[in-house]
């Protein structure tokens, strides 16, 4: 891999999103990993909607929670993602109302990746950022910084929050991964959070997947 | 976080025990430090409970002199403990200090420079019994010394963060709240071994239990994902 990347320097990401008072990490992920896949298959980047994931996953428990492996399941089961403008998010759990001739990106499978770190970062720099899971023990109180929390506070086995891995590197000698939540761009650095990279901090290797556009 | 009363619950006795453990490693049983008294508090988390230990102990007299590791501790000493007891794993001591009743201040931050957007006087460290630890329960919002500082936070986080409660005893609980997030952001500054920043954030109002049901996403550990086939490995430079 890269010494260092960034898919925010490759224009692959969209702006910080809200997810509000609703468990849908696992739709911001999702929707994050898919459109920087389709941004680098097609070269067009779409704001895509997590609404419609909250409200026709039915694998999925909308504010309640979710799987990143069921949701790529359901946006190729629906029949693709709409963008966020025809599909806009309400922060609640809503009749489905997608529409197959609004879906603007569409996905053909998706994979597991390594939960080698090394292989993780390389995986990211060759094909665009990745959806993963962990444990946000630390994340409540975040503001900014490199986070690496005391091990037994931040264990593997408690992964509670779905974010969008989207590049790494080194800050005055320390390793990071740079990561999309979605909790804003008021909480963290602008929405963004870095957490140590090389020691599987809080978890941040368990589940790395990612959708395939062919 | 819960404030218990001295020594009168039993959920403490295990946690003292062990801080008593470590503390007595490689000691003859003679030559052990003796339980007097312990107070503390319990902070249930989601990776188990940390118990802050006040804990005054009696040092055998040295005999002889020369055979005392630090000649200065015997007689009685006060000692702060945290342990943490995670139910998948044997408990943890977090943090161990000790020194002579009244001769310093107790430990807690007094090392750490707080950080922004934490207080740099959490609480008052003049005296031993005026410790946090101390507090009842029902005084876990900040003492008359403390106030001045914690109160001008909260009032930037409401400001900041366009708070609004629906009414005074709701203020009140969130103040609480708020205080007790701030130790917990400051037990993670001291504890990071990064370089982040820990303090006031939007969700500094919420109680661990809030914060986990309305912002985070529990099936991740508890269902079984769908299997996905395994990604090629990267191929180019």
């Amino acid at each position: 891999a890269p010494a260092s990347w960034d898919w925010r320097d490759h224009g692959a990401l969209t702006a910080a999103k809200n997810q509000g008072m609703c468990g849908s990490c696992w739709a911001f992920s999702v929707t994050g990993n898919v459109e920087g896949q389709w941004f680098l298959r097609r070269g067009a980047l779409l704001t895509l909607s997590e609404q419609e994931l909250v409200d026709c996953d039915t694998l999925d428990q909308a504010c309640g929670g979710g799987l990143p492996s069921n949701a790529y399941t359901a946006i190729e089961t629906l029949g693709g993602l709409e963008t966020e403008k025809d599909y806009s998010y309400e922060g609640r759990k809503e009749r489905c109302s997608f529409s197959p001739d609004k879906a603007r990106a569409y996905i053909n499978s998706s994979v597991d990746l390594s939960r080698d770190e090394q292989e993780i970062a390389a995986w990211l720099a060759e094909n665009g950022p990745v959806s993963i899971a962990l444990n946000a023990f630390a994340m409540q109180f975040y503001r900014r910084g490199v986070s690496h929390p005391f091990r037994p506070l931040c264990s593997p086995w408690f992964i509670d929050h779905a974010v969008l891995l989207v590049g790494y590197g080194d800050r005055s000698g320390i390793p990071f991964w740079a990561i999309k939540n979605s909790w804003g761009p008021d909480w963290g650095e602008e929405g963004y959070y870095y957490l140590y990279r090389g020691a599987r901090a809080c978890g941040m290797n368990t589940m790395a997947s990612s959708a395939i556009v062919d | 976080g819960r404030h218990l009363p001295l020594a009168s619950d039993p959920a403490l006795e295990a946690p003292t025990q062990f801080a008593m453990e470590i503390y007595n490693r490689g000691r003859d049983p003679g030559a052990a430090a003796v339980l007097q008294s312990v107070r503390g508090r319990s902070l249930k988390m989601a990776q188990g409970v940390l118990y802050s230990l006040e804990v005054t102990l009696a040092e055998p007299p040295c005999s002889p002199p020369t055979a005392c590791k630090h000649p200065q501790s015997s007689g009685t000493l006060l000692c702060r403990f945290e342990v943490l007891d995670q139910m998948w794993a044997k408990q943890t001591l977090l943090e161990q200090d000790c020194g002579q009743p009244g001769s310093q201040p107790l430990p807690w931050s007094s090392d750490h420079q707080p950080p922004p957007g934490l207080p740099s006087k959490a609480r008052n460290q003049s005296s031993p019994d005026a410790g946090l630890l101390a507090e009842p329960h029902s005084s876990s919002l900040p003492r008359m010394g403390d106030s001045v500082e914690l109160i001008s936070l909260f009032k930037d986080f409401l400001t900041t963060y366009n708070k609004s409660y629906a009414n005074a005893t709701e203020t009140q609980r969130r103040l609480g709240i708020f205080a007790r997030n701030l130790e917990l952001a400051h037990k993670l500054q001291e504890l990071d071994q990064g370089s982040a920043q820990y303090g006031v954030t939007k969700f500094s109002d919420l109680t661990e239990e809030e914060f986990r049901m309305f912002y985070l996403n529990p099936l991740l550990s508890s269902l079984p994902g769908r299997a996905l086939r395994p990604a090629p490995r990267a191929r180019g430079p």
